[in-house]
């Protein structure tokens, strides 16, 4: 029934709201609080030069696994937003397969400190510097572009689990064969993000927001690049040591 | 499902 008279409630959507910061809260690798506390805790020269002198497939492997250990936070995510469970398998794949990483790529500004533009990795903050050894220069500028801006937005973590939420129930993903419950379970989210925005006096972030989308589209296709420009070099190292659940989403 | 057994099974786990 195309047009389903879904009871978009005020109370249906405050209790969606919460349930989604609540998912969140639950599956966010980090803690802020943690984060914040770390953020002087930089890698000395000596921990950069040893980073630095990784082969190209020790790095890659090494990014790798890390990769994965945040998508798998995403998974679980994923699993806590309403609505999710009761898609339909294959639809639950794919919306993952393409979102999980693009909502890694957001939760990574959480973990990214503006004042010396470095990431919380391996339980220190680094510059691009320490991604050197992967020869992908140009990803790394680009996913580090990004994450200043969005963390120019000042998002609330409230704002940001649906801002990730959205990003994952995207009813454009192709091959999806229930379109219209990821539609509908996409409006939901939508009304969720502008009564909070409103809630919040911030309307305007809205459209900054989804801006976002296509600039980490094209983060994950270069990604994918990079990934095939490495499998070529390195065809037995990504087959027989990289996750196997880093292979089944980008190889 | 059948390309992507590993991210199948993570779903099917239960969420405690």
């Amino acid at each position: 029934d195309p047009y389903c008279p879904y009871p978009t409630s005020l109370l249906h959507i405050e209790e969606l709201c919460d349930s989604i910061v609540r998912s969140h809260r639950d599956t966010s690798q980090f803690r802020l609080e943690e984060l914040q506390a770390l953020r002087w805790k930089l890698f000395s020269r000596e921990e950069l030069h040893a980073y630095q002198s990784k082969s190209v497939d020790e790095m890659w492997q090494h990014c790798a696994v890390r990769l994965t250990e945040a998508v798998q936070y995403v998974v679980e995510f994923a699993k806590r937003i309403p609505g999710f469970r009761g898609l339909g398998q294959n639809d639950q794949i794919t919306l993952l397969k393409t979102g999980s990483m693009e909502v890694v790529l957001v939760r990574m500004s959480r973990c990214f400190n503006t004042e010396n533009s470095t990431v919380f990795f391996d339980g220190k903050f680094g510059s691009t510097e320490l991604f050197k050894s992967l020869g992908c220069g140009d990803l790394m500028v680009a996913v580090f572009d990004f994450a200043h801006s969005v963390c120019a937005l000042r998002l609330t973590e409230q704002q940001m689990a649906l801002f990730s939420s959205l990003v994952l129930i995207n009813p454009d993903r192709p091959c999806l064969e229930d379109r219209g419950r990821v539609h509908r379970m996409r409006r939901d989210l939508e009304v969720c993000l502008s009564h909070m925005l409103r809630r919040d006096n911030q309307e305007s972030l809205q459209h900054k927001l989804y801006q976002k989308v296509s600039v980490l589209q094209s983060l994950c296709s270069l990604h994918v690049e990079k990934l095939h420009w490495f499998s070529q070099r390195y065809p037995l190292i990504v087959h027989s040591v990289f996750p196997p659940l880093y292979k089944e989403l980008f190889t | 499902k059948e390309k992507h057994k590993i991210l199948h099974r993570l779903l099917q786990n239960s969420t405690s």
